[in-house]
């Protein structure tokens, strides 16, 4: 879908026109099916801005809530992480995104938690609004993210066992949501400096996202104690553990043709008669984690 | 070369700056810096790194023979006949930008989501005439 061709790049670029007029025939969009035209409408906030006509658009009040600090400083690390200080992708061939979205639930939903914190079993009713991922964003990978401030010393470890169900509202009882699947699992971890847990929520979301749910109800049980469980040491008492209602992290592959490809311009610098074309293994984990982990694994058996 | 007793009397250091100015024609099609900040336009509230972005810039003349320099197609040179001989409506080719790197952006959604995402073609590298 991604053709170089500077008479395409020009009618693309005849698309990057305000949409408050599109009224007019004068307007190319007004030509396109509609579904493109909205597609224009969830451009990047970036490209809106850059393609609407004269400064004072530039500066354009767009009331915007307020991320969680938390979220934040999580994203400017995975930033650093991506990107040099001149702001360019790094080359490492091993993440195959090229978009990620950070989500925290709904406000509405975080009221209903009530007497959040106390105790060791957090049952949380999460609702994610997803609008912001347009069509074009394929997901590779998703996991909840879990920030925790606990008085557990660092590299103790933790047992925790998660309950995970997807909540349907169906018109019959829109009162009362039904459970339409539900999965059990348990995640072992050593706290560290950086208290951050993930947990990949992938195979469990995919269904939803590629129907183009945008609306996602989840309630999650988490239960976190003390102990490694493989060594059989009784599992010690549950840990006072303040969690806050985790974020929703997407890693997207963004077709677009404005969206870096990175595969693209690899092959471009690789071009060359008789070499032959690389692709990514399949099952190359598209954060480049479990190459990580691999080493982290070998590591940690050895720890 | 009609009177070369005239050459002029520079100071060795002059003469290599004189002779220069034939190797490297001035003011020819070239890549230029340019920096910016988003909280010069006002963006910053919104993009949250990087804090400066340079995007750069071509600029300059393009000589009436593009050879390999520019790796300019030969239809620029058949421009620039066009223009020189047939119809000079037709403009000179002009000096763009040939090659980009990507740009990574880490911006707020107006629904206060966070996206990172990495877009294509924003800071020119390499510019060519055509």
């Amino acid at each position: 879908p991604h053709s170089r061709g500077r008479v395409a790049s020009e009618e693309t670029s005849g698309l990057l026109v305000a949409p408050e007029d599109t009224s007019s025939e004068l307007n190319p969009l007004w030509w396109l099916p509609k579904g493109v035209r909205r597609g224009y409408a969830l451009l990047p906030p970036l490209l809106k801005v850059l393609s609407e006509r004269g400064p004072q658009h530039w500066d354009s009040e767009v009331p915007r809530l307020q991320p969680d600090s938390r979220a934040l400083r999580y994203m400017k690390r995975l930033y650093k992480m991506s990107a040099t200080k001149e702001g360019i992708p790094k080359a490492n061939k091993s993440h195959l995104y090229n978009t990620v979205r950070l989500f925290t639930p709904c406000s509405e939903c975080k009221h209903r938690h009530g007497d959040l914190g106390k105790g060791d079993i957090h049952s949380v009713d999460l609702l994610f609004n997803l609008d912001r991922v347009t069509a074009l964003e394929h997901l590779l990978k998703s996991v909840l993210l879990y920030s925790f401030d606990t008085s557990v010393p660092i590299s103790s470890s933790i047992t925790c066992m998660c309950h995970l169900s997807i909540k349907e509202h169906d018109f019959s009882s829109p009162v009362c949501p039904s459970v339409s699947h539900s999965v059990a699992f348990s995640l072992h971890f050593q706290v560290r400096k950086r208290k951050w847990v993930e947990i990949d929520v992938t195979s469990f979301l995919q269904p939803l996202i590629a129907t183009n749910r945008r609306d996602i109800h989840m309630a999650v049980n988490v239960t976190c104690l003390m102990g490694e469980p493989q060594r059989n040491t009784d599992l010690e008492s549950p840990i006072n553990m303040a969690l806050v209602p985790p974020s929703l992290l997407l890693y997207l592959n963004d077709t677009s043709e404005q969206a870096y490809h990175r595969w693209n311009s690899l092959r471009h610098r690789r071009k060359g008669p008789g070499r032959p074309r690389q692709r990514p293994a399949p099952l190359l984990d598209p954060t480049g984690d479990k190459e990580n982990s691999q080493g982290t694994r070998a590591s940690r058996r050895r720890r | 070369d009609e009177n070369p007793k005239e050459a002029p009397a520079t100071t060795p250091y002059n003469l290599s700056q004189y002779f220069k100015q034939f190797l490297f024609p001035q003011n020819e099609c070239e890549l230029h810096n340019f920096r910016l900040s988003f909280s010069q336009l006002k963006w910053d509230r919104w993009i949250i790194a990087p804090h400066r972005y340079s995007p750069q810039y071509c600029k300059g003349d393009c000589p009436r023979v593009v050879g390999h320099r520019y790796g300019s197609a030969v239809h620029t040179m058949v421009q620039n006949i066009i223009y020189e001989k047939l119809d000079s409506s037709v403009p000179k080719p002009s000096c763009v930008p040939a090659e980009y790197s990507p740009l990574s952006v880490l911006t707020i959604e107006p629904d206060g989501s966070i996206v990172y995402k990495e877009y294509e073609d924003m800071i020119a590298t390499k510019c060519t005439c055509r």
